[in-house]
């Protein structure tokens, strides 16, 4: 893979979100991942709706939490998503209210992307921006700069937040992950995550996956 | 030799008299040697442990909270009411003593008390004369200001507002521990979630379901072989 590379230079990333009070991480993660693939394969950048998957994802939980694999499914059987304006973000789960007639982007399947890091640059170079999940310890407290915990502190099997791996370089020499979040802008660097690259860090490679249009 | 549980709270055993007039002298001792103005009171106990010797020597952990009252006071009484803010100011220290109880006589052993609060141990290297804690309380007030401000932050009462700066407080020392293990060159601090504990943090803004059920098969991504 190239040295470095970052989705947010090259228009497929939308502005950073706010999940608010409700752990629909997983929503985002993905809405996140095909508003880039739409972006790649379409050449326009939507921003899509999370609000659809909150209320419309039959298996996951809304707030309650939910998986990024079982959201492409939910998408594909649905139909699509519709666009942020037409189906906005609330917050709190809502009686499904999807209209076919108001899709604005469809997938077609979803693949998991290698455990490999390299593969990941890789795959994320070449195709866009990557729906992760990772351990969120230290990221309560977290303000700027790379992270980079004790593995013994962030381990890789207590995985508990979906967000979006957008790019990869290095600063001052310390490789690093850039990963939107979605809560906000007024957290981390303008609402960004960077995270050490190269040892796994946080299990942020286990779960790592992308819709296909 | 008789262990009793690890973490006792003065009042989950309040007819337990002879537990009470050990931390009655451990007060006492305390409130005679620390040279402040303030008269401290004993919150809770931990690590207790009891054995029979020439007399009974009982080893313990007392944390100390502020009171309202003052040592120059003619006659301090017996039910101070703590400061409001007694929960950050708490003084932590371990105490040996043997207790004659034929005789009613108590003989202070060793004593050693540190003022880091909750979390910290007592090192050996200090004693009840060791650094105020009240600066390290006016940078936390004043880093909650600063929060409260910044984003905004509303609480229902002065009750949930001074909760929420005990949590901040603790958050603190969290971030400032985090800050010490980190590898990289991340800073860690206050940010708008520093008044959660860790558990609403979890419930909140996290997404358990992650780690507790399996992923949904997909098929593998092909890896790019071209340059």
């Amino acid at each position: 893979p190239p040295a470095q590379w970052d989705w947010r230079e090259h228009g497929a990333v939308t502005e950073v979100k706010n999940q608010g009070m409700c752990g629909s991480c997983w929503a985002f993660s993905v809405t996140g991942n095909i508003e880039g693939q739409w972006f790649l394969k379409k050449g326009s950048l939507l921003s899509l709706s999370e609000q659809e998957l909150v209320d419309c994802d039959g298996v996951d939980m809304a707030c309650g939490g939910g998986l990024p694999s079982n959201a492409y499914e939910a998408i594909e059987k649905l139909g699509g998503l519709e666009s942020e304006q037409d189906y906005s973000y609330l917050g709190h789960k809502e009686p499904c209210s999807f209209s076919t007639n108001k899709v604005s982007a469809y997938i077609n399947s979803s693949v998991e992307i290698p455990k490999d890091e390299t593969q990941i640059a890789a795959w994320l170079a070449k195709n866009g921006p990557i729906s992760i999940a990772l351990n969120a310890f230290a990221m309560q407290f977290y303000r700027k700069g790379i992270s980079y915990p004790f593995r013994i502190l962030c381990n890789p099997w207590m995985i508990d937040h979906a967000v979006l791996l957008v790019g990869y370089g290095d600063r001052d020499g310390k490789p690093f992950w850039a990963i939107k979040n979605s809560w906000g802008t007024d957290w981390g660097e303008e609402g960004y995550y960077y995270l050490h690259r190269g040892t796994g860090s946080c299990g942020m490679n286990t779960m790592c996956s992308s819709a296909v249009i | 030799v008789s262990a009793l549980p690890p973490v006792r709270w003065l009042q989950e055993d309040p007819e337990d008299i002879e537990l009470k007039t050990v931390l009655r002298l451990a007060e006492r001792e305390y409130n005679r040697v620390s040279g402040r103005e303030d008269v401290y009171r004993a919150l809770r106990l931990r690590d207790l442990r009891r054995q029979l010797v020439s007399g009974i020597r009982y080893d313990f952990t007392v944390f100390l909270g502020r009171t309202l009252c003052k040592k120059e006071d003619e006659e301090v009484p017996d039910n101070c009411s703590l400061h409001s803010l007694a929960s950050l100011m708490e003084i932590q220290c371990r105490y040996s003593m043997l207790v004659f109880p034929w005789v009613n006589e108590t003989k202070v052993l060793d004593h050693r008390c540190s003022e880091e609060g909750v979390s910290a141990e007592p090192s050996s290297d200090q004693d009840v004369d060791s650094v105020k804690p009240e600066d390290e309380l006016l940078e936390t007030l004043s880093l909650f200001k600063d929060f409260v401000t910044t984003y905004n932050k509303k609480y229902k009462d002065d009750e949930e507002a001074l909760m929420r700066l005990q949590i901040f407080s603790q958050n603190f020392k969290k971030a400032k521990e985090i800050q010490e293990k980190d590898q990289g060159t991340a800073e860690y601090g206050v940010t708008k979630f520093s008044d959660l504990t860790e558990e609403e943090f979890r419930t909140l803004y996290l997404n358990p379901l992650l780690s507790s059920q399996p992923s949904r098969p997909m098929k593998m991504a092909l890896a790019p072989t071209d340059p």
